[in-house]
């Protein structure tokens, strides 16, 4: 494994966004997954609409909440085909789910895989530079008032209440650390980035880990 | 921000207050997190986890050595 990795450097990362006061982190993590597997698959790197998860993923709450393995759930059961976001813009609140035909350009998942890799970090780097970026819950109270440098404190495991996307980790300086990218836009943190500390489960970021597949 | 019932402002002052025992409780080193006035800081801690952290747990299994196994053969 390389010392550095960032899927950004590889440009299958899309932008960070803004979820505002939609409480919809989970399909904003789940749908940077997906545009991710897409890229590394040498497709273009694409915006995929989060507002089509967050009308249509009927075993969630909308921006009221959700889970990301109940979204890839029903993303792999249904095959229904994530259109751009420039086709379902994001409104920052619940809507009607829209439907497309079939013909339409979208992205479907033929897999997902989610695990709880804590005490496995080491695992969870070769997934990560093997499979693409990670859907992970974190515990995210302490991140209300994060300003940047590597979480390592004031962060617990077990009490996940946030959603958001691992791409990369670099492990060489004295604390290895993940790089997160957050949807909470990109003035917050690092350009829209948190770094968190690896090996111990650091705001319980090995707890629940998806990857998936198109 | 204010003016409004002054809930903000209190938010604030208790915001300025959390910052500055979460950054004493850091180790001083220049790698460590740092914590400051940012977009949420007029948000009361139960405001800004009602707003912005709605992630559901979900339970899933544990990656185990079988697994490992598994995907290596």
């Amino acid at each position: 494994l390389p010392t550095k990795f960032d899927w950004r450097d590889k440009n299958v990362v899309t932008q960070v966004r803004n979820q505002q006061t939609c409480g919809g982190c989970w399909a904003f993590s789940i749908v940077g997954g997906i545009e991710s597997a897409y890229a590394i698959k040498g497709n273009n790197l694409e915006e995929l609409s989060v507002q089509q998860v967050i009308d249509c993923s009927y075993n969630n709450y909308g921006c009221h909440g959700g889970s990301t393995v109940g979204a890839l759930s029903w993303l792999n059961q249904t095959q229904v085909k994530l259109v751009k976001d420039s086709e379902y813009t994001f409104k920052a609140q619940t809507g009607l789910c829209h439907y497309f035909q079939p013909s339409d350009f979208g992205v479907s998942i033929t897999d997902y895989a989610a695990y709880d890799f804590s005490g496995q970090e080491d695992e969870m780097l070769k997934k990560l530079v093997n499979c693409g970026p990670l859907a992970v819950t974190v515990d995210a109270v302490s991140w209300q008032d994060y300003l940047g440098g590597i979480i390592q404190y004031h962060c617990s495991s077990g009490k996940a209440n946030h959603a958001v996307l691992i791409t990369g980790f670099d492990r060489t300086g004295s604390i290895p650390y993940w790089i997160v990218r957050n949807s909470w836009g990109h003035t917050w943190g690092i350009d829209g980035y948190a770094h968190i500390k690896i090996g111990s489960n650091v705001c319980g970021i090995a707890d629940t880990v998806s990857s998936v597949f198109v | 921000w204010g003016g409004g019932d002054g809930r903000e402002e209190a938010a604030l002052r208790e915001s300025i207050k959390r910052i500055r025992r979460l950054n004493s409780l850091s180790s001083g080193d220049n790698m460590t997190a740092f914590y400051g006035i940012n977009q949420f800081s007029h948000l009361f801690p139960e405001d800004f986890k009602a707003i912005y952290l709605r992630s559901t747990p979900y339970r899933v299994p544990r990656y185990t050595e079988v697994l490992k196994r598994k995907e290596t053969l």
